[in-house]
């Protein structure tokens, strides 16, 4: 506490918490296994920092899978 | 189709794991579906070598982020044996890539396949039944929040930035969902699982699916 450190990260936290309300309002009232969105450990993250740090993925474009080639492999 | 079916009720499925802050989703996800249909052929359920992946897997850019498609291809391309994570253990950090002796324990794949299943997710769940676990590739930058339940918003599909594997799913109850294996620790979501609507190719689910074969 006190730390220039320790300000950015309440900051964010605290954006984050707003986040949490809006991800929140869209959740079904008559379903209650809808997604809950809260606290977590990447809280005092930003978004931007929390996509460098954790979401290595890559987006790689694939053929569409299609039925035809099963109905050609199970030609006698 | 059973209107259940999750791969760790039979015992194939290893325990979640923490990437920490490496982005190396990629390699969790390709080598968590190998050890999956490892076990499903009658092996022992091993942990194989996340961090061999990340330091060998050269058409990837290790903990900087891969696709795990360019993982299965180098994979099936150089035969490499994927040993214990007790013999290569995950360092949370890109590193050289060590070799081993041919005749040291590994698993290597002998194929895969790799689809866009959008708007076919009912083929997917036959997939899934009939392959083994499925490598998937999703838009996760609203999971950053996620604390539990199904996701059915606040995602894209076709821009996914993260990796994770598909173990089961469940139509059961009121919304149908996807039981997915994601490799942020314990502590994150279900004990580790993030459930996702079916049906709505919610977070790009079905765009990327992959298998591999042993």
């Amino acid at each position: 506490p006190g730390s220039a450190e320790f300000s950015i990260r309440f900051k964010t936290f605290k954006k984050s918490i707003g986040r949490h309300v809006y991800l929140n309002s869209f959740s079904r009232s008559s379903s209650n296994n809808s997604a809950k969105y809260g606290v977590t450990e990447f809280s005092d993250l930003s978004p931007d920092e929390f996509r460098e740090r954790y979401l290595g993925g890559r987006h790689v474009q694939l053929p569409k899978y299609t039925k035809l080639k099963e109905d050609t492999l199970n030609i006698p | 189709l059973a209107p259940k079916f999750d791969w760790r009720e039979k015992n194939v499925v290893t325990p979640v794991q923490s990437q920490q802050s490496c982005g190396g989703c990629w390699a969790f996800s390709v080598v968590g579906g190998i050890e999956s249909v490892y076990a499903i052929q009658g092996n022992a359920l091993e942990e194989l070598s996340v961090q061999q992946v990340i330091d060998c897997s050269y058409k990837n850019q290790g903990c900087n982020g891969g696709s795990t498609v360019g993982a299965l291809s180098w994979l099936n391309q150089t035969q490499e044996k994927i040993v214990k994570t007790s013999e290569y253990p995950f360092k949370a950090l890109t590193g050289v890539c060590h070799f081993f002796p041919k005749s040291a324990f590994g698993v290597s794949i002998k194929g895969y396949e790799a689809y866009d299943f959008s708007g076919q997710e009912e083929k997917m769940m036959e997939k899934l039944v009939q392959w083994g676990p499925l490598v998937v590739t999703v838009d996760a930058v609203s999971w950053q929040d996620y604390l539990g339940g199904v996701i059915q918003h606040h995602c894209s599909s076709q821009e996914a930035n993260h990796a994770v594997l598909i173990t089961g799913f469940d139509r059961t109850g009121e919304v149908p969902y996807w039981i997915v294996r994601n490799s942020w620790g314990t502590s994150w979501g279900n004990e580790g699982y993030v459930y996702i609507e079916i049906g709505g190719n919610i977070c790009g689910i079905a765009d990327s699916v992959s298998a591999a074969f042993v």
